[in-house]
């Protein structure tokens, strides 16, 4: 039965016309769903979903996870072993953007908020998550005339509730954050791990929250810091990055994630809030913190 | 006679195609050893470059080649690969086949991929690169 199996599979595979789409030969032939033998990778391409059309991500943010790629492989692919970071996964995720943010007030400086909505539906369940940021991506390099001193006041909301159930107060907290811009940056990120750290391990994978920002306003009567605010790029919605450690077999586990795997992720301290820190330098952080750690 | 004597002692002793270096090579090093060979692929060629933004050439490797006698010190392989090799060789049992080239490392890959609904994922794969071959 076997080899009379082999050859029904062999002629099923040579009917396939010669020049079909390669992942169409994962398909499978016995019309049964084997997906779980393989790696999430070919996973995609056994069911084919490699030619499926997909939604085009936000130039800047395949920008920035480009930059990243190369921060963490080789041109080949080789993930390099000098890196710090304890996770072998990194999802990007851009915002569904409810409320569009209205002009910044001119008397207190605050830039009002704006609702976002993101859907998580692929982290997998065997990811867990190490470190989450909002992330602030701008097109040129922003200069300011001075240090601009902002705070960040983020409120999580509970997704909507269906019409059917009665409305609750909405339940939000506030993580308030302050941090500075100074000259020069391509991206700004904002720590907000300790806010999805329980919503991501409970498997919640619609999060919503509203975001504003009020920015001293001292800092507003120099004309020029004006200018520079009304500018600011933090009006874009920001991404969601999510670091993961991907606990599944066929993920790479390198001698850093080992020491997590399992284990309650122990995401970094918040209390630095922001981290604007250029890739490299908070790779550098996260050498000293883990050395610290071991 | 003494002319039937010189004629044979003309002859050649080996016809002269015959090339003595490629003779004992095939002692020294047996030709097609089991080794690793390069085999550079780019998602482009495979149309999946859609969805695969890094990285752009890969190179996933593979075995090929016939496995020696001396597998053990060469191979690392196991007793069972030379018993194997014994029974091939003396044909005891015709349904036993030669011991095979297959890979015996692997070493992982980054891929860079945009999923379906257009968020961008950065993931470390095991065992995507044959680094190191032996004979089973």
């Amino acid at each position: 039965f076997q080899a009379a199996r082999g050859e029904s599979q062999i002629a099923a595979l040579a009917e396939l016309d010669s020049d079909a789409e390669p992942w169409s030969l994962l398909q499978p032939l016995y019309g049964k769903d084997r997906t779980g033998l393989f790696p999430p990778l070919f996973k995609v391409l056994y069911n084919g979903q490699g030619g499926s059309p997909r939604l085009q991500p936000d130039s800047r943010a395949l920008h920035y996870m480009k930059r990243l790629y190369k921060a963490y492989a080789t041109k080949e692919g080789i993930p390099k072993t000098n890196r710090s970071h304890l996770c072998n996964t990194v999802r990007l995720f851009t915002p569904y953007v409810k409320h569009k943010q209205t002009p910044m007030d001119q008397v207190t400086g605050t830039i009002v908020s704006v609702d976002l909505l993101f859907n998580l539906d692929r982290v997998t369940a065997v990811e867990h998550l190490v470190k989450s940021v909002l992330l602030y991506t701008f097109n040129n390099s922003v200069s300011f005339p001075s240090a601009v001193k902002c705070i960040y006041n983020l409120v999580m909301k509970k997704p909507e509730s269906s019409s059917k159930t009665p409305p609750r107060a909405p339940h939000s907290f506030t993580f308030n954050s302050q941090f500075e811009f100074r000259r020069k940056y391509r991206w700004v990120e904002v720590d907000v791990t300790t806010l999805l750290q329980p919503l991501v391990a409970s498997d919640k994978r619609n999060i919503h929250m509203s975001v504003n920002f009020t920015c001293m306003k001292d800092q507003l009567q120099h004309p020029s810091a004006q200018d520079g605010l009304s500018d600011l790029p933090l009006l874009v919605p920001p991404s969601l990055l999510l670091y993961l450690n991907d606990t599944s077999a066929q993920a790479y586990h390198s001698r850093y994630s080992l020491h997590y795997k399992g284990r309650p992720s122990q995401a970094p301290d918040q209390k630095k809030g922001l981290s604007a820190y250029p890739l490299g330098e908070e790779a550098a952080e996260g050498v000293r913190s883990s050395r610290h750690r071991r | 006679s003494q002319k039937a004597v010189n004629r044979e002692l003309k002859k050649p002793l080996v016809p002269a195609s015959f090339n003595l270096s490629e003779y004992f090579k095939q002692f020294l090093f047996p030709q097609n050893e089991c080794e690793l060979h390069d085999f550079r692929l780019s998602f482009s060629q495979l149309k999946w470059d859609n969805w695969i933004v890094a990285p752009h050439r890969y190179n996933p490797r593979y075995c090929k080649g016939d496995c020696p006698r001396a597998v053990g010190h060469r191979y690392g392989s196991p007793v069972h690969t030379m018993v194997q090799n014994i029974i091939y060789e003396k044909k005891l049992d015709s349904a036993v086949p030669r011991p095979s080239c297959v890979p015996a490392k692997y070493s992982p890959l980054s891929v860079l991929t945009i999923e379906p609904d257009g968020s961008i994922a950065y993931k470390e794969y095991e065992d995507m690169i044959a680094t190191k071959c032996t004979c089973r």
